[in-house]
């Protein structure tokens, strides 16, 4: 234990909020000074608590989200104390909101920094930044936690530098009796074979993610992450490890920490205190070499809103009371909970730091959760667990997942002529005879090739409501028995 | 069964879009031949 605290020296800096300070209204408390971000969760401010003059970061999440996971996170922020976890301070209930004051990251995410830079980062950047994530990884182990969701999207910068663990909204604590956990949860391109599997996982699933992390940092994006989720998904356990692209153009060192971390089989994978003493990352340029990117970052990202001030405020000057906030701060990749991303984009491989803009992936890259893990709501053989509040129809995430992207690749892809009514009316053959492929031409071809993935979708949507009718039953059952114990 | 029933869907159109692939690849070896 010893060794993991020392690494994790504590900076002077307001450590909890006071009961004086949490008996006040937030107002009183802090000044708001800037939008940081929003998401499907709510939004982030960037505020500064009057008394220290300390900055913080509040999030401000509308009571009627999903308790449960904002309760977990504050749970398990509020049980770390390292220097690469995001430090959470206290929480206000204000109006319909919870605001949750936590540590402020004046970098921004690992994400935000590359897309903003349109650049990937060099390997002593990503070492570093590794470096950092591994002890904050080591420390979450340590205590019994698991991530879940590590990715660049959820890793921050301090000013200085230093990467921070952040966004426990899937995170989860291991006991002893249950030291593996049998739960789907993360975001698909970095999801572990053994948790896609469902065969139980412990805290290397973190690693793999981590080396997942690594590539993305190198290449602005995980592996597969040009092909659908739910292909990637049943991909993932069953190809080998992902590999750089071009690995011609990475150290030796770097792409064996990735092979050590891209281990299928868990036993065999490093744990965060081996993979701290990997050639790779064990001596590092330390944090202030990642100032420059943050700066330029920084830079890119006034620019891109003084172009957006100029595109909008003629056409909506007039409204500019509702814009107020959003206009003059940053708006970004920070999220929460089930990680919605905004605005991402992804670039090319390679380390000459290229990007080439890919629209589309960004409505593929957030976090999924599929069974969340609730003891007194297993059903059945508690694979499926409920997920959302019992008086609405429970879906399960990954579902509503796909929903939410479909809606935003729905209006285009119903205008393209692959997704004509023709098209849309076929099935594919089950007894595995395409024989009359050759009937069609090459065009036609290609025109079924681009609408096989909205008709997969709109099958396991087919599929859902099947479930669902006979899920429905079931979870009424649950419902009104939890309803007779309260009242009891 | 639920991701049973998914995971046989999502490898029922890995096969189609395999063949589908492959029949393009063969028109296009087809078109280079005559070419």
């Amino acid at each position: 234990m010893e060794a993991v605290q020392m690494r994790n020296h504590p900076r002077r800096q307001l450590k909890k909020l006071s009961e004086d300070n949490l008996n006040k209204q937030p107002e009183e408390v802090f000044d708001i000074l800037e939008k940081l971000g929003e998401g499907s969760y709510g939004s982030v401010f960037k505020a500064n608590h009057k008394e220290t003059s300390q900055i913080v970061a509040i999030k401000q999440i509308p009571v009627e989200s999903d308790l449960q996971e904002i309760i977990k996170e504050i749970s398990i922020m509020q049980q770390c104390d390292s220097l690469h976890v995001v430090k959470y301070y206290g929480s206000y209930f204000k109006n319909s909101d919870l605001w949750i004051v936590m540590e402020y990251c004046g970098g921004g995410s690992v994400s935000d920094i590359i897309r903003l830079r349109k650049q990937t980062l060099k390997e002593e950047e990503i070492a570093t930044i590794l470096q950092s994530t591994l002890k904050g990884l080591e420390y979450l182990h340590f205590m019994r936690k698991i991530h879940r969701d590590i990715k660049a999207g959820n890793i921050l910068l301090s000013s200085e530098g230093v990467a921070k663990l952040a966004d426990f909204g899937v995170a989860g604590q291991l006991t002893d009796t249950m030291a593996k956990r049998n739960t789907v949860i993360g975001t698909p391109f970095w999801m572990a074979p053994e948790v896609i599997q469902e065969i139980g996982y412990n805290c290397v699933a973190d690693i793999w993610s981590l080396g997942i992390t690594a590539i993305e940092m190198a290449e602005g994006k995980p592996p597969y992450a040009d092909i659908h989720p739910m292909r990637a998904i049943f991909m993932i356990p069953s190809n080998p490890p992902p590999t750089l692209r071009r690995p011609e153009l990475w150290s030796k060192h770097f792409i064996d920490f990735i092979n050590q971390c891209l281990v299928k089989n868990p036993e065999q994978r490093g744990s965060a205190t081996e993979l701290l003493q990997h050639p790779f990352v064990k001596v590092t340029k330390g944090a202030s070499i990642l100032k420059h990117l943050i700066n330029e970052a920084m830079e890119a990202n006034i620019k891109r809103i003084e172009f957006q001030q100029c595109e909008v405020e003629p056409e909506e000057e007039e409204n500019a009371d509702e814009d107020d906030v959003d206009a003059g701060t940053m708006v970004h990749t920070r999220n929460k909970d089930i990680g919605t991303m905004q605005e991402f984009s992804t670039m090319s491989e390679g380390a000459d730091g290229t990007m080439v803009e890919n629209e589309h992936l960004e409505t593929q890259l957030g976090t999924m959760l599929i069974n969340e893990e609730d003891e007194d709501e297993d059903i059945e053989s508690g694979t499926m667990k409920q997920i959302s509040e019992p008086s609405q129809p429970a879906k399960p995430s990954f579902l509503e997942y796909f929903e939410k992207n479909e809606i935003q690749l729905g209006a285009s892809s119903k205008k393209t002529p692959e997704n004509s009514s023709d098209s849309s009316e076929f099935k594919i053959p089950l007894n595995g005879d395409y024989s009359f492929l050759n009937d069609w031409g090459v065009s036609e071809l290609q025109t079924r090739m681009n609408s096989l993935d909205p008709l997969m979708e709109r099958e396991i949507e087919e599929i859902h409501q099947k479930y669902q009718a006979k899920r429905q039953p079931i979870l009424d059952a649950i419902e009104s028995k939890k309803r007779r114990q309260q009242n009891v | 069964l639920f991701m049973k029933e998914l995971e046989r869907i999502v490898k029922l159109y890995e096969a189609y879009r395999q063949a589908l692939i492959t029949e393009v690849e063969t028109r296009k070896q087809r078109q280079q031949w005559y070419a």
